[in-house]
């Protein structure tokens, strides 16, 4: 039914639009805005544990951000509480990386953080190059699909309204949710791509995103057993409740 | 759900987009 259709994808786009960090038009403002060279030198200088909590920290702030879009979503409410914390505890950080690519510069394999682009240097301190180069090399690939703002909104309620993961209580409701996200989100692919595999490409990037997830959860795990004291007294409560182990 | 419950708490809570 185009109707029904075409709400939810009226409601999911303007819940993602209204629950983005930057704009569109801000984020084209600030694209060429890089951290100078003393400012990469500068973050490649700080501790280890320093740079993790500031990243934790972004972090944690972009997945509150999900949760006010999750909240938007017509019928994500609806569904039992225990399913609601479920899927955005899987699915938060996934959506975070897929919004990342809002905030990814592909022409100089740039990032916003802390308010100005820079690339993967930045990061080095972190001591897991290779979380960083997978998260950028992900970013890149989602940004070749040129995907409109619209298509990120939809992809993204798809990721976290998933039927994949575990112990859900009431997967046939969510399945259902997302059987109409995805009518949407291809609707919207057809109409704005050439490219008749363009949702199938968009689609094969998903085991990217959850692997992304379990490197991220395995290299916390790492950090916290040399750094036990930074992620129990200076990480983010909502962190440490949603990947803590 | 105690073992979420800043999860619980921010799903719980009303906000607006001027808040965020």
């Amino acid at each position: 039914n185009c109707g029904i259709m075409h709400r939810i994808a009226q409601n999911i786009i303007k819940s993602h639009l209204e629950t983005c960090q930057y704009t569109t038009e801000e984020l084209q403002q600030l694209a060429w805005q890089t951290h100078s060279y003393e400012e990469v030198k500068m973050y490649q200088s700080k501790p280890r544990d320093v740079l993790w909590q500031q990243c934790a920290i972004q972090i944690t702030h972009a997945i509150q951000y999900v949760v006010e879009f999750a909240k938007r979503i017509s019928g994500f409410m609806e569904l039992c509480q225990n399913d609601q914390i479920l899927l955005l505890k899987s699915g938060c950080l996934e959506v975070v990386l897929v919004r990342m690519c809002r905030a990814f510069n592909p022409l100089n394999n740039t990032v916003l953080f802390e308010g100005k682009y820079g690339g993967m240097q930045m990061f080095k301190s972190l001591g897991c190059d290779d979380l960083v180069s997978a998260v950028f090399d992900f970013a890149k690939s989602l940004c070749s699909l040129q995907l409109t703002e619209e298509e990120i909104a939809l992809f993204s309620a798809a990721v976290l309204i998933s039927t994949d993961r575990p112990w859900l209580m009431e997967p046939r409701k969510v399945q259902k949710l997302q059987e109409k996200i995805y009518f949407a989100l291809q609707h919207i692919m057809q109409k704005n791509h050439m490219d008749e595999d363009a949702l199938a490409k968009l689609i094969s990037r998903i085991p990217t995103l959850s692997a992304l997830c379990t490197l991220h959860t395995e290299e916390l795990q790492a950090f916290q057993q040399l750094h036990p004291e930074t992620v129990n007294v200076l990480f983010p409560p909502l962190y440490k409740e949603l990947f803590n182990p | 759900k105690e073992k979420h419950k800043i999860l619980h708490r921010l799903l719980q809570n009303s906000t607006s987009p001027v808040e965020l």
